[in-house]
């Protein structure tokens, strides 16, 4: 059976409001190592890759592996019940047909609970290889939300170009163009504002500002994210959690021009 | 004129 307790709700809030616009029904995968997902978009241009590690958790118990098949718009009704810092518990047994969700006030003694009745997803999994990026870009993550906006307002697309001078994020539209750039940059004082690019070779690559602006949804679970680039890959946008847990997105580059 | 691509063309189907 699966028993895993979160200090705050927030948590998993967050991350259900970050991908269910992109993804519908995903399976949870519960193992001894932690809850993962992976699904893609319809249109399988973007796909979704979180892992909460079992030390996320407190306590964490699951004897053996579990997929617990969710949709995510039933989850968001559930999870809008819980108070961001309200514990919660998830619970199911070895062969589900629902998952239980338990919400812990802190500070009073109420106690409420939810089942969720579960879905038989088959979902294709795909294998992700291993990729020595050519670029890899630390940046505030509120930073990054703000150039996909901007810069969405002029056109759909955006080149990421990585060089030694900075990484520029350009995009050109009916009524023009626009252009950002940034430079590495460490702040002393706010570390979370530090902008660093480690460069093996320049890259351009162009992207669907429409996925990159959803993505951003999850800037609120981490202050820092990270882009991983390399000349016609695709693009890994990843929010690091506490505990070595993620979230991280792919998406596939436009190409041909 | 641009073509969007998918993620089949770059990762396996395990």
């Amino acid at each position: 059976m699966l028993e895993a307790r979160l200090e705050q709700a927030n948590l998993l809030k967050k991350v259900v409001d970050a991908i269910k616009d992109l993804v519908q029904d995903c399976n949870f995968d519960c193992n001894d190592s932690g809850i993962a997902l992976q699904a893609m978009d319809n249109s399988h241009v973007a796909l979704v890759s979180m892992m909460l590690k079992s030390e996320s958790f407190s306590p964490f118990r699951c004897d053996r592996n579990i997929a617990l098949g969710i949709n995510l718009t039933s989850l968001t009704k559930v999870l809008r019940a819980a108070q961001n810092e309200d514990i919660l518990t998830l619970k199911a047994e070895d062969a589900p047909d629902v998952v239980n969700l338990v919400f812990e006030s802190a500070e009073s003694d109420r106690i409420s609970e939810y089942d969720i009745k579960l879905m038989d997803i088959d979902q294709e999994h795909l294998g992700i290889p291993e990729t020595e990026y050519a670029a890899t870009i630390s940046m505030p993550s509120a930073e990054f939300q703000r150039i996909c906006r901007d810069l969405m307002a002029l056109s759909e697309s955006v080149s990421i170009e990585c060089s030694k001078e900075g990484v520029k994020f350009a995009c050109q539209g009916d009524i023009g163009s626009g252009s950002v750039t940034l430079r590495s940059h460490t702040n002393v004082d706010k570390p979370e504002m530090n902008v660093e690019i480690d460069l093996t070779e320049p890259v351009s690559l162009t992207f669907s500002l429409k996925y990159l602006v959803g993505f951003c949804k999850a800037s609120s679970l981490s202050g820092q994210v990270k882009l991983c680039l390399s000349n016609e890959v695709p693009l890994l946008v990843e929010y690091a959690l506490a505990n070595n847990s993620y979230l991280r997105f792919y998406l596939a580059p436009k190409i041909g021009d | 004129h641009q073509v969007q691509q998918t993620l089949d063309t770059f990762f396996c189907s395990r």
